[in-house]
């Protein structure tokens, strides 16, 4: 056999995630294009310090790039610690702007976030009570969200953000969470899910709840069961993001970046409003 | 045959933990009694590194590979512990044994992966 | 022969991350075709636990003895997780998860030592 | 073979601390005397979230009984969660008196360094600048002692202590420590070193400065080295423990304690002082 002429690694927030599954798929995709290997390893569920050690392990087995979630500031100094050591890194997803990473292929969450504020306030006619649920308080991406969703329906005096509370981008916490903003406020009449299982954990309270009539459900991704649900008329509208084309593209950036050329640094992929009638 | 490659994974752990005692040993005591032991640890897990194509094949290649670089890795951050030991930076050589601890860490998770890989093939 | 005690201590490490995996795969599912998978991986590795008795010796009988009773500890905190969970108690099977997760950890750290031990005899 | 009766574990705060093999040879005679066998296993240097990892594996494998240090507060939830399991614990070396612990051996460790002080009052004749190494500023041991030492030393108005240091329980630390007193306080006339390996490096600094003839040295303990040193009239005298009996008697109260027997609650073993004269 043959060995490829790169090895890279790429490290998603949760390997069993669905939605980083996806940009699995299109990293190993263009890997195959281009003569290289790449390794998909990372914690199995979100963790930090996992996150953190599996960076330390690809630096110290010299890998010839890493592709990573840039997640929080806590990742900035393993970020450096692999530029230090001559090692190229590429955030995929969430970017870490104050490392010395070379490129990020993403989203603008901030952006997708407005315009998942813009798309609800339109549909509510602007007017509603909304429980935010959110991957978690901590990562960049998930902030940029929330606040540009924030700051699109913030002119519309008839809609409140009753709450936001974090799932931990597990559908089981995503559930509970909803759960528990229905508990508060009972009158509640539209959520917002940030990350990719927050849509379906959202939706499984509403249905057992019976309240799938009345309440607005805008979710995140186009994973295949939130397609389901929005077919069924239980999700209203989802934010697709292109998780497939983030790590293609992201792994040929890195491919640029070991062949020696210059790369452009931020690379966003546009996200869209998908609904029932798209489908 | 199958019972070779895994003593030699075996043999590269527990080398790998070898070096990192008599490294310890060495910072501890300070004489040059003790520097000796460790630079022959050295050695000998580098001859253990360098048969690690005896158990390369197409499924563990990159797991492989990584192991060979970490096995690199620890021994480079062992040398620049015992290089700032040696030079008196007392405060630098700490963080880099911490490194190599790691990294001797992550040698020992690697070696069981490869020895679960053996015995499941 | 020692083939087959290693792949024991393999078989054992294996099924632990199953028993592990099943059950995380029910919390997350919440259906009961996911609750049988993780009774059977729970079957599977009380029947490689019951076969421990073929590595046993005199010098690893205490590594054995701590081995054995972490597998009864993990399938036990195993038990409290899933009824907890059955009965909506969320706070606490998260807990013993977490518990069943280190459990499950130390068990691979005491298979890589028995491994070792068999390894150098 | 033939397996005995009871199983336990010794948890020492360092394997390869000559101090506490010393406790785990104890423990071993009297585990043969008694039909059990002991392990000892735990961090091979001083590092809490090991020693507390090393706990968990104990009461994961069912262990009949753990003798182990008390160190600090830290280890109470897990001394307890061994309790609540039914595992009986016996502390050794440094209590842990809030726990649940059946029972301590050991040293009093205040009384202790209350001697120490007493004695290095005498030795100096009441004038003296102090510098202190002790193993760590955390464990409930060595504060004990520093703090017992303080009392005794604090009527004499010619004695201060200028410094008060942590090794690591380590004598690379310690020596390091120790040429750090020296260099901020060059008029330093007296060392006490509360952990076994203290003493010795404080001794070493001490004598690469050339300052053996017009410095005190007060240690702990009656390791091989630090005898040695006393002998050679490089360490003036020590507090000497009974590390060997610690063990032995641990280990009969535990077996004692899996035998259902009520056993003495604490069981302090006298400190005394060693000089040249006594060897
Ligand atoms: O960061 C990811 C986010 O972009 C997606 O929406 O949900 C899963 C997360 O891990
Ligand atoms: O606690 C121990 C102490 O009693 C001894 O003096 O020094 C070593 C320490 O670990």
């Amino acid at each position: 056999f043959t060995k490829p002429q790169y090895h890279f690694v790429l490290i998603p927030e949760e390997m069993d995630n669905p939605y980083w599954q996806m940009i699995e798929q299109g990293a190993k995709e263009a890997a195959t294009k281009y003569d290289a290997a790449v390794e998909y390893t990372g914690p199995e569920q979100t963790d930090m310090d996992q996150h953190i050690k599996v960076m330390e392990m690809a630096i110290a087995s010299k890998a010839d790039g890493i592709l990573t979630q840039g997640l929080t500031e806590e990742m900035i100094p393993v970020i450096n610690e692999a530029i230090q050591q001559g090692i190229p890194v590429v955030t995929l997803d969430t970017d870490a702007t104050d490392s010395r990473r070379l490129a990020y292929v993403g989203t603008d969450n901030y952006a997708a976030g407005f315009l998942a504020g813009q798309t609800l306030a339109k549909a509510t006619n602007g007017s509603a009570k909304v429980g935010i649920i959110t991957g978690s308080l901590q990562s960049t991406s998930q902030q940029e969200r929330v606040n540009g969703f924030r700051d699109a329906v913030k002119q519309n005096t008839e809609i409140e953000i009753v709450a936001v509370e974090p799932s931990n981008i597990s559908r089981v916490q995503a559930a509970d969470k909803t759960y528990q903003i229905f508990t508060k406020y009972p009158d509640v009449t539209a959520f917002f899910g940030t990350s990719a299982l927050d849509g379906p954990g959202i939706s499984a309270t509403v249905q057992s709840l019976g309240r799938t009539k009345d309440v607005y459900i805008l979710a995140f991704d186009t994973l295949p069961e939130t397609l389901k649900l929005i077919k069924q008329g239980t999700i209203d509208a989802t934010v697709a993001q292109q998780p497939y084309e983030m790590g293609y593209k992201g792994l040929e950036l890195m491919v640029d970046i070991a062949n020696g050329e210059n790369v452009q640094e931020i690379n966003y992929l546009e996200a869209q409003i998908v609904r029932s009638s798209d489908l | 045959r199958i019972l070779n490659r895994l003593y030699l994974l075996n043999e590269i752990s527990q080398k790998t933990d070898d070096v990192y005692d008599r490294l310890n040993a060495y910072l501890v005591e300070q004489t040059p009694e003790y520097y000796q032991p460790y630079l022959d640890a050295r050695l000998a897990l580098k001859e253990q590194q360098s048969r690690l194509r005896m158990i390369e094949n197409k499924d563990n290649y990159l797991t492989i590979e990584n192991y060979d670089n970490m096995i690199t890795s620890f021994l480079e951050k062992g040398a620049i512990v015992s290089g700032a030991f040696q030079e008196g930076k007392i405060n630098q050589y700490a963080t880099h044994l911490s490194q190599a601890e790691n990294i001797a860490q992550f040698i020992r998770e690697t070696t069981l992966e490869l020895l679960n890989e053996e015995l499941t093939r």
